[in-house]
C-alpha cells in the first residue's frame, strides 16, 4: 500500500509544471524515504532530478518500493482539477496497475478521485557523482528567470561566465547581442533577494537557452535559484522545495568541437 | 562552432 497526503496540493501542481516542459514519461520512485523521479529530455542534453523526502508530507505510507510510470503531461491535467488549497492524497495498491488521485476541498466538502493507468516505462537511471563546483551562484529565481527570457529575443545560447567581479551572462544573435553582469549584492534587506557568489576558480560555459527557460518553470517552487558549474560538468541548477526537497535539473554544455 | 553535448556522456548508467 502507498499512500501519500500532502495538505499543500499546489505545491505538487507546481512540481509537475516545472517538469513537463522536459519530460513526457517518467518513473516516480517512492520508497520509505520519499519519491524522486529522474528523467531525461529527449535529446539527452538536460535531466531532472526530483526529490521529496516523506517527512515533508503530512502522511506518508509507502510498505513496499513502487516506480511508477507516468505519463507527466495526465499528470498535470490531473492535478489542474484539484483546487490550490486542496489537500491531494495519492494512493496505490502493492500490485495494482493505477494511482489514484484525491483532492478534498479545505472545508472537506468535496471530495474528488481520479483514477489514472500507470505505464511500464524503462528508462536508464543515471549515477550523478557528487562534486566540487568552481563556481556556484545563488539569486532570485525570477531574476534568473527574467534574464534567460531577456537574452532569448537575441539569441539561441548563453555563455555564462562567473569572476570576481560577478556573474556575466552573454548572448549573440542575427540582430545584435547582449551581456547582463549580476554582481554580489548582500545589503539586501531580505535574503531571497540577494545575489551571493562563491567562486573558487573563473569558469566560463556555453549553453542553449531552451532549456534553461523549461527549467524556470520551476520558479513559482522557490524565491531563489542556484547555479553551480565546473568546466568539465554539466552545470545544475537547483530549487528547492521549502521542507521537502529540491528539484534539480542538469544541463549539458555545448562545447568546442 | 559548438556542438551540443550530451548528459550521457558526463553521467555514467547505474
Amino acid at each position: 500500500m502507498l499512500e501519500l497526503r500532502l495538505l499543500q496540493g499546489g505545491l505538487l501542481k507546481k512540481v509537475l509544471e516545472a517538469m513537463r516542459e522536459l519530460v513526457t514519461d517518467a518513473n516516480f520512485d517512492c520508497s520509505r524515504s520519499g519519491c524522486s523521479l529522474q528523467a531525461m529530455d529527449s535529446s539527452h542534453v538536460a535531466l531532472v532530478a526530483l526529490l521529496l523526502r516523506s517527512d515533508g508530507f503530512d502522511h506518508f505510507r509507502c510498505d513496499r518500493n513502487r516506480s511508477m510510470g507516468m505519463n507527466l503531461n495526465h499528470v498535470a491535467k490531473l492535478l489542474r482539477c484539484a483546487g490550490n488549497d486542496d489537500i491531494v492524497t495519492l494512493k496505490a495498491d502493492d500490485d495494482g496497475d493505477t494511482v489514484t488521485f484525491m483532492f478534498e476541498s479545505p472545508k472537506q466538502d468535496k471530495i474528488a478521485d481520479f483514477e489514472m493507468k500507470l505505464m511500464d516505462i524503462q528508462s536508464e537511471h543515471l549515477g550523478i557523482p557528487e562534486a566540487e563546483y568552481q563556481a556556484i551562484v545563488k539569486m532570485p529565481s525570477q531574476e534568473f528567470a527574467r534574464i534567460c527570457r531577456d537574452l532569448s529575443t537575441i539569441g539561441d545560447t548563453v555563455v555564462i561566465s562567473v569572476t570576481k567581479e560577478g556573474v556575466k551572462f552573454s548572448t549573440k544573435g542575427d540582430i545584435g547581442s547582449a551581456n547582463i553582469v549580476c554582481r554580489q549584492n548582500t545589503t539586501v534587506d531580505k535574503p531571497e533577494e540577494s545575489t551571493v557568489i562563491e567562486m573558487k576558480d573563473p569558469v566560463s560555459l556555453t549553453f542553449a537557452l531552451r532549456y534553461l527557460i523549461s527549467f524556470t518553470k520551476a520558479t513559482p517552487l522557490s524565491n531563489t535559484v542556484t547555479v553551480s558549474m565546473s568546466s568539465d560538468l554539466p552545470m545544475v541548477v537547483e530549487y528547492k522545495i521549502a521542507d521537502m526537497g529540491y528539484i534539480r535539473y542538469y544541463l549539458a554544455p555545448k562545447i568546442d568541437e | 562552432v559548438r556542438q551540443q553535448s550530451q548528459i550521457t556522456s558526463f553521467f555514467s548508467l547505474g
